[in-house]
């Protein structure tokens, strides 16, 4: 899955998703993807962000429009995309997941949880403080 | 200075990353950016986790999801199981501007985008066909039944609701990583 999150120079912002889902899956299956506010979220007056990771479980915690309900509380993205991968540790807590967040103002972070074959998440930033596109990891937690 | 405009993608999918900058350079909006950048995966793949090829399900059938979702009007647009169909995010781009819905699932989807001018194509590939088969291969392993006769984690189905719903406790299987995800 890729999952997106634009914020342009004036600040408009935008979020998106591709996937084509899981291996084997039942037919008719969907995940969280397409559904706002779980693969991805928007809204100018907060924030964006988008989620990756398994579908099924992620779907039912709405991660990408609760972080950016954090943002809009004034939580940094960081901190905002590990509180949102905490929600879901305590119901799930080997659950396959990572999460990207970008505030209002150009701000961004992201966040994954630990599993022993998943310690680091990987990412992609393109900013005007940036001459390219630049991978970033974070630690899972 | 201000760090923006600011491009921000999961995955190290850089060809994505470089692809929505583009379009901000050209004067394309946020919401082109991000069609740009998840074309561009659907096109190359990427990991294998997006676009044609990749992830058939147990028909053998690669379907996809997509979502476009604009944050100065909240507008959004999704397709899910869509069937056929090769650029979903751009599906998702025509149910945004075209209909007053938010998300367009199945067949019903794909004949949506029959109608808004995509090609219906086969999405399976050698390699997707091979995934499927080696699958069939090992009695349907992994999947994602659970309390059906015959049993799903030794058997394929079709399957039947076991009579007796055996208390495990557990409402959906973990599936950690490298089993299988969005």
């Amino acid at each position: 899955t890729i999952g997106m999150v634009v914020l342009d120079k004036m600040g408009h912002t935008a979020a998106g998703t591709s996937t084509n889902g899981i291996k084997f899956k039942i037919p008719g299956r969907v995940g969280d993807s397409p559904i706002p506010g779980s693969g991805a979220y928007a809204d100018d007056t907060a924030g964006a962000a988008a989620a990756t990771g398994d579908g099924d479980i992620l779907m039912r915690f709405l991660p990408s429009y609760q972080a950016v309900e954090y943002m809009r509380r004034g939580k940094d993205p960081t901190t905002a995309c590990q509180k949102v991968i905490a929600r879901i540790q305590k119901y799930f807590p080997n659950f396959f997941g990572a999460v990207i967040c970008a505030n209002v103002t150009g701000g961004y972070g992201a966040a994954c949880n630990k599993l022993p074959a998943f310690t680091q998440f990987s990412f992609m930033v393109y900013n005007s403080l940036k001459s390219q596109p630049t991978e970033e990891k974070v630690d899972c937690i | 200075s201000s760090p923006l405009p600011l491009v921000l993608n999961t995955w190290p999918f850089r060809n994505a990353t470089e692809a929505a900058w583009k379009t901000l350079a050209l004067g394309g909006s946020s919401l082109d950016a991000v069609e740009g950048g998840c074309a561009s995966c659907e096109v190359e793949q990427c990991d294998g986790t997006v676009g044609f090829g990749g992830s058939p399900d147990e028909s053998g059938e690669t379907t996809l999801d997509a979502m476009l979702m604009e944050g100065t009007t909240m507008n959004v647009g999704a397709v899910g199981d869509l069937r056929r169909i090769k650029n979903a995010i751009g599906v998702a781009r025509k149910v945004l501007e075209h209909t007053t819905h938010t998300l367009l699932v199945g067949e019903s989807a794909t004949k949506f985008a029959q109608s808004m001018g995509f090609v219906d194509e086969d999405l399976s590939t050698k390699d997707s066909r091979a995934l499927h088969s080696d699958w069939l291969a090992q009695n349907c392993q992994p999947n994602y039944w659970r309390n059906v006769i015959p049993d799903s984690s030794k058997y394929c189905g079709p399957y039947k609701p076991r009579s007796v719903f055996k208390q495990d406790g557990s409402i959906h299987k973990e599936t950690g990583y490298g089993y299988g995800h969005d």
